[in-house]
């Protein structure tokens, strides 16, 4: 168990920390680090201690997760996310509003990456956002034409308007 | 092995039968605010086999269940359908421990009629399952021997609620069986709720081995 | 002190879930309510149960706050942040990105909503939504021209970029 | 009474000293991810009072100072003024319990100076705030009789911190003083922090009392 969990804490920080890793994906550059946390006398359990995580954006001071802004903070954790997707594939991954407090430029980032991760997962996006629907292979609309009833119909790009509401020939 | 579609019928507000294929790699999925898309990954969740109806935005269980609108009643059942293609693996080398191997017990045994069905005569062969049989069969992701695995989950208004693995009624140990290693069902790692991206990380150091755990 | 809470309470209520309330404007229809928690014997104590908060988003079945979807949610705690806003104003109120989740149409209704305010007090709106941004009376630009240095600029709207960027004419 | 301009230096990602005025009702703060905008909710916040360091995204108070960039040094001190225009209130009747009447006592005292400042002679009226003095001052919303109030905070690396009011060293006591009743100071209603709008609501029953309690 102790070997398990350490080959994949290994693995799982190269993916997330190393120089190809996915936070320097994400980011466009800087550094990052996953840290088992060292008790008092500083010994560190691989069963037992706490996960710190370091992050580096660029041209920044190294800093806690908790002083990134919250766009970084999204864009860590999805670093994080598709890390260990990459040391444990699962055939699918769903995203609900991941984008929603990122700018178009760390939009831009996100599909990127999200695309090398296509031979082993599939990926199902919900969005509300323009460039990320343009990065989808296909996409769906969720409608309540008839209020409080959901209804699936199939849509092109421009048939979403700027406010998310599906065209009306869609729906028909 | 790749997820095929969804299948929602009477599960919060998708009132009527729904399916919602997922052939090509990156679907996305749009509409405006309380159109019901974060439903969908609800019903990903409870179909795999949620028991916490907190997580699932609801009070308790029994809110999956469509609940009426101002121009329809309430339905009888909630009913959720995961279809996933299983094909068979080129030979990898790569041997799933699957069901076969398993002691006959109560309960799989309607899993293990799943492996045998296909060749009909096979089951006379319960008595074989005290020696394990060794697995001639070929190599899928789905410790099933078939193309397509389809799991569904069924809940009805008096409080009873069922699995079924390919129309056979299973019990939800069955179906954590199934998905065991695959990366199915654990929801540390491979689905992101709204609003809870950042949270992943927020948490304290001892709750962020969790995700690792997960992993390992 | 009760006497104190139970006015606020009924002018929040009022405010939040009247006729004319905020939910309804924000919602454009459906009903809400703000009620107090009886206990086991059906009692309420003004001064100690808990609030309990219904909504019913026009068209469809009353539910409880979590039942509510994502951008929902949103609009139902702006609509109560504003109730209490009316019952004790305050000079200014800063809202940071609440309109991330939100659709166009639920943007539009928030903005309407809030410039019916000012005239108790100021807001300070921080976004990545273009129709936000033509909402506010003046916009200001944070950029980090010096990496991990933040400067502001005075911008105009068509000096924004579609990413949130400050186009360079603005930051000279 | 209206929030006129926030000045900040040293503060967090705004190591020069940066001002932004607040003049027309609607302000909207633009920019891209990572460039300093909900810092500046974190310097109004700070500015009024707040002791939480994890409230404003840190660990320690000392992550409120500049801590350096690639090219620049980490800055010895943080520093924010946050002002506010207190006219006169045309008479309409509303009169402010201010300062003025409180029995002299430690602390309060310098307060005490602001009111008598501007009429220069009334520093000898010190003898005379043991028996409350009518209140002529014209009436404004902040017990302070200017026309601008600017509230200050610094904080330096040896850890010594210091608030003022128009200049003036003054205790927090003083500052939480001068808000009373006037909704500022209080996050409970007047802050929607970035990711806490579904927060305020998702709390439980008991928690929500809390907001209404505030604003009672
Ligand atoms: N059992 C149920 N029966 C009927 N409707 C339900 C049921 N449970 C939830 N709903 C409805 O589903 C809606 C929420 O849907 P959902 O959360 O999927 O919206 P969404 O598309 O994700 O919106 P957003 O963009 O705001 O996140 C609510 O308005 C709620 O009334
Ligand atoms: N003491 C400090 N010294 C220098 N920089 C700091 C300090 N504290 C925080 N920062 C920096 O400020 C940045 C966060 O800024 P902020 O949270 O205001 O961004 P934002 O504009 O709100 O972005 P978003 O749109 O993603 O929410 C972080 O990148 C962090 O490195
Ligand atoms: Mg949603
Ligand atoms: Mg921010």
């Amino acid at each position: 168990c102790r070997t398990r969990f350490e080959k994949t804490f290994h693995e799982v920080r190269e993916n997330f920390a190393g120089n190809n890793g996915l936070f320097r994906k994400l980011f466009g550059g800087g550094k990052a680090d996953i840290i088992m946390q060292a008790d008092e006398q500083g010994n560190v359990d691989m069963l037992d201690s706490g996960i710190e995580i370091m992050a580096k954006p660029p041209g920044k001071e190294p800093c806690r997760l908790s002083q990134l802004s919250g766009g970084e903070k999204t864009m860590a954790a999805v670093a994080m996310l598709l890390a260990i997707f990459k040391t444990r594939p699962s055939p699918y991954a769903i995203l609900d509003e991941v984008d929603a407090a990122l700018d178009e430029a760390n939009v831009e980032r996100f599909c990127d990456v999200i695309h090398s991760f296509l031979d082993t997962s599939h990926f199902i996006v919900i969005t509300h956002n323009k460039l990320t629907m343009q990065a989808c292979d296909l996409l769906y609309g969720i409608t309540m034409q008839e209020r409080g009833v959901s209804k699936r119909v199939s849509v092109r790009l421009d048939q979403v308007g700027a406010d998310g509401r599906i065209a009306q020939d869609a729906i028909d | 092995m790749r997820l095929a579609k969804l299948t929602l019928a009477g599960f919060k507000s998708f009132a009527n039968r729904t399916e919602i294929p997922f052939d090509p790699p990156i679907v996305g999925i749009v509409g405006p605010n309380g159109c019901g898309k974060s439903n969908i990954v609800d019903a990903i969740k409870w179909v795999l086999g949620e028991q916490s109806a907190k997580s699932l935005r609801g009070g308790a269980m029994m809110d999956v269940i469509f609940n009426g609108s101002a121009t329809r009643k309430p339905c009888g059942m909630a009913s959720v359908t995961l279809t996933f293609d299983n094909p068979v693996i080129k030979d990898n080398g790569y041997r799933v421990s699957g069901i076969g191997y398993r002691e006959e017990a109560d309960g799989p045994e309607s899993t293990q009629k799943l492996q045998a069905e296909p060749s009909g005569e096979a089951s006379d062969a319960k008595s074989e399952t005290r020696n394990p049989i060794p697995d001639t069969r070929p190599s899928r992701a789905l410790p099933v021997d078939l193309d397509t695995v389809a799991v569904t989950r069924q809940l009805f208004r008096d409080g009873t609620s069922e699995y079924l693995i390919n129309g056979r009624r299973v019990r939800l140990r069955d179906i954590r069986e199934l998905f065991m290693d695959t990366g199915i069902g654990t929801d540390a790692y491979s689905v992101i709720e709204q609003g809870k991206v950042a949270q992943m990380l927020d948490s304290n150091p001892e709750q962020r081995r969790v995700i690792f755990e997960e992993a390992a």
